[in-house]
């Protein structure tokens, strides 16, 4: 059975989409079967890899076509279920279902966890229905926050999203990880936010992904950081963070 | 009558709110009577400003209280209508709407452009229909783009919702200005992007705003980039950004 995992939060900016595709391309290259859906109306992850399915999730969501049908293989074991703007119009769409309109992404994906071992969400920046459907297809949630005052701040905010979805749901969402994202260790805000997270996350703090412009770059080269410079800091980052999803089980 | 900016970007992390918060401040110092609206569920705004309204634009836009009303004044010259969470909710509301869905926002604002010169209104990272409130109210929108490869393919879906703004709802919403974000110089991929966004916009393209510690330190003292540190090269990249938008009519 696939671990779905989610890797969200409503701040933009935090490195949810660079975390996704990182982290997918370097479970794949330890010869896991991954699948990354993109479910932000950006489509950043298809940006990022050079891929531009024919269809997107809109698909699969709103016309109800089979996930394995729409899904492009991307690199070896890597497959993408892309995202475009029209994805914008199924939040409409759900929004004007009467019921179950947060479980809608659940029920369409029916079988696919039976083809992938990893399934990673790359989730928008945004409290919408389309963000809550992709937590309770999920069974566990991935946190990127970046190592500023406004993202600390937004964490609250996620957690309380986590516990909505639990309660009014019925839906336990546990936290993989809270990942520090463009960290410097020569800036005392970065160091004090990392510090502020240790203290409330304590074993659930991830090891940081450190400031990289070579992180920046790769996505315009269409490629992961492990293609584009793998002797970089951010690729060393990201494969630490690889190992340490894989070492550790699903959260309780 | 008042000047209505909305500061947009659905890409998320490009200084949308430290360029509404300081630019609304800069503008209130210079005597304007200015009001920032904060049309993002995140609540940045109010973070930023140390405020927490008891009422928000949830208040205004679901239950048609008075803007005047829920405004609340932060500084001198200078109102802010904060949000949180809550309106998040507005935003299924919107949906489940029949007509008008766009033009609530510009219908519950009425004459509060009388009080004001300069109305500035923070938008979320989203393609949402509170986004298309804000566009629908605002008759001018500034567009900050962080000097990366993500951000720089974002735009096209900036001018793309522009246009359909224009096209859908007759409502056409000039360019007041982009401006690139987290400039620093030695960073090639920057120098890039400012390049490519110079190419395209020619005289709309703004002067950068550099990447600057100080502004990220602000939002955790509550404080304006100018009362944080009147010195920084924050505060003399948004002064200008002041006087270039106070230099500047209403664009055609
Ligand atoms: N550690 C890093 N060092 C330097 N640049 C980075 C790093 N992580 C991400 N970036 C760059 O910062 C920008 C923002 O990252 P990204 O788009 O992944 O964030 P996001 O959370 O997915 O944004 P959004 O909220 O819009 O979905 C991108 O241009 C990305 O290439
Ligand atoms: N020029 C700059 N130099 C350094 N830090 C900056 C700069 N501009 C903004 N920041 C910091 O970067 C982070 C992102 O900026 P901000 O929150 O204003 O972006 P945003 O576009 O409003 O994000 P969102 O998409 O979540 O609304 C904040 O912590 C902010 O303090
Ligand atoms: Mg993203
Ligand atoms: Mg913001």
């Amino acid at each position: 059975r696939a671990r779905k995992l989610a890797i969200l939060n409503q701040k933009g900016g935090t490195g949810k989409t660079t975390t996704a595709v990182n982290l997918a391309a370097g479970l794949a290259e330890r010869g896991f079967e991954t699948l990354l859906i993109d479910t932000d109306a950006q489509g950043n992850v298809g940006a990022s890899l050079g891929v531009k399915g024919d269809r997107s999730l809109y698909h699969v969501l709103v016309e109800g076509q089979d996930a394995a049908d729409v899904a492009v293989p991307v690199r070896g074991s890597l497959d993408v279920i892309t995202a475009d703007a029209t994805l914008a119009v199924a939040e409409v769409w759900l929004a004007r279902l009467d019921q179950d309109r947060d479980r809608i992404l659940a029920k369409r994906m029916g079988s696919a966890h039976r083809r992938y071992q990893f399934i990673l969400l790359d989730c928008g920046p945004s409290l919408s229905l389309l963000n809550q459907n992709a937590l309770t297809y999920a069974d566990e949630v991935l946190i990127p926050v970046s190592c500023d005052y406004l993202a600390l701040v937004g964490v609250k905010q996620v957690l309380k999203t986590l516990k909505d979805i639990e309660r009014h749901l019925g839906h336990s969402v546990p936290i993989a990880g809270v990942l520090p994202t463009f960290y410097d260790a020569r800036i005392r805000l970065a160091k004090e936010a990392v510090a502020t997270l240790r203290g409330h996350f304590k074993d659930r703090l991830l090891d940081p992904i450190r400031r990289s412009t070579r992180l920046a770059e790769a996505p315009s080269h269409r490629q992961t950081i492990f293609e584009y410079d793998n002797s970089s800091t951010g690729a060393e980052d990201y494969r630490r963070l690889v190992e340490r999803i894989v070492g550790s089980d699903r959260p309780a």
